[in-house]
């Protein structure tokens, strides 16, 4: 209890500190292996030119994830959690001070491959987007609710892999709504491109409602 | 760490009871939707006849994956953790309470879907079984190391949706082995039944030494 009045402190500090910088901050979440990476290099391909973006990599262990990022010439910082479960305020703050990302700019924090613990850390982002995978199976916002009340945005990921699952996009997005009325959805692929223009959109729309 | 030592010391009660009634516990451990369930309710339908097998299911909340469980005639108790990512061995003693497993029997635990809490807590099973779906990427021996360190056995699912990821098993099981040389290996399909005759050899090996 103490330990999350501590972080929740620390992230109104993140919340502040970005505002005053006109930077859009969301914290990208999902199971391991849902495409958060794959995406962020897509979107960092085809956007970077537009929209300044740098990223915040969380990992229990390796750099893996931030080569990757490196790798489309954007700037990255890996955090390593060791056996920690999700990224905390505390870790945002030292990973903006060696990131230093520029007024009016998008930072876009990885947190660890994780449905469960990073829905109870307030970052100080300006939202959370939750990245569920369509080979997950459809029952994930019942039974991982937190993260799904938590996130505004759902981004249901592998959609080129839908033919070969039993995955009911309707019902999942319906799971979804019953847990969080509010929450948007978005189906793509970050495999083939399908349905990114639809997040470009909303990440542009974000950003400019952030300055 | 106070937390911990409380946990460990239930969990050698745990052990202890389960010794004696020759009873072997496996903890399933996973990401969301690798198919820890899938997996069950087909070893279940194939083996029960022959070993009996009753089932501890651990989910934040829904009881979902309990009545796949007894949809194929087997008893499963469902534990709900809420905020909580993972089980702990005060939740396996109640849920060995209320299952009340025979002598003899084994008891399956599918724990809550994560790739990291769980691997810090011992519950008292004689080992933990890791399943990693090949939908998630081959890199998550080094990404989560902890889990796998923790774990007997590797399980490979999802192999009947190879030819459609970037999955290089041999790569995979290379980082597996150099985070634990002595990590077992199975890959198969929960859903075409792949390689599940492996599976059952080993869950047949493992059960005879219990007893
Ligand atoms: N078929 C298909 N595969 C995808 C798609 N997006 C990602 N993948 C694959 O899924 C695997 C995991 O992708 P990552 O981007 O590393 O996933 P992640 O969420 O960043 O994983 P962690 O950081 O470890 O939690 C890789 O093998 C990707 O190639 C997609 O849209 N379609
Ligand atoms: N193609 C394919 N799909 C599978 C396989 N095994 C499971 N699935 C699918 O993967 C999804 C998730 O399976 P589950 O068995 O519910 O996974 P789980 O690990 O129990 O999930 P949680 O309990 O929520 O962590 C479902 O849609 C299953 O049908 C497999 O071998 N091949
Ligand atoms: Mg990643
Ligand atoms: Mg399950």
């Amino acid at each position: 209890q103490a330990l999350l009045a501590k972080n929740d402190h620390l992230a109104m500090h993140n919340r502040a500190w970005l505002a005053d910088h006109n930077i859009l901050a969301l914290n990208l979440v999902s199971s391991p292996g849902a495409g958060k990476t794959t995406l962020l290099e897509r979107t960092l391909c085809e956007l970077a030119g537009a929209i300044p973006i740098s990223v915040v990599e969380g990992d229990q262990e390796s750099v893996f994830d931030a080569e990757r990022i490196r790798a489309t010439g954007c700037r990255a910082v890996q955090i390593n959690t060791g056996t920690g479960c999700h990224l905390d305020a505390a870790m945002l703050a030292r990973g903006l001070d060696e990131l230093a990302p520029p007024p009016g700019s998008v930072v876009m924090i990885e947190n660890v491959g994780n449905l469960v613990c990073p829905a109870l850390f307030d970052l100080g982002e300006s939202a959370k987007v939750v990245v569920l995978s369509v080979t997950e199976g459809d029952d994930k916002p019942m039974k991982y609710p937190h993260m799904f009340r938590a996130a505004r945005l759902m981004l249901l990921n592998k959609l080129d892999l839908l033919a070969h699952v039993d995955f009911d996009l309707e019902r999942c997005i319906g799971y979804a709504r019953r847990v969080n009325p509010q929450i948007e959805v978005l189906a793509l692929s970050a495999r083939t491109g399908e349905g990114l223009d639809g997040w470009y959109q909303w990440l542009r729309a974000s950003a400019s409602t952030q300055r």
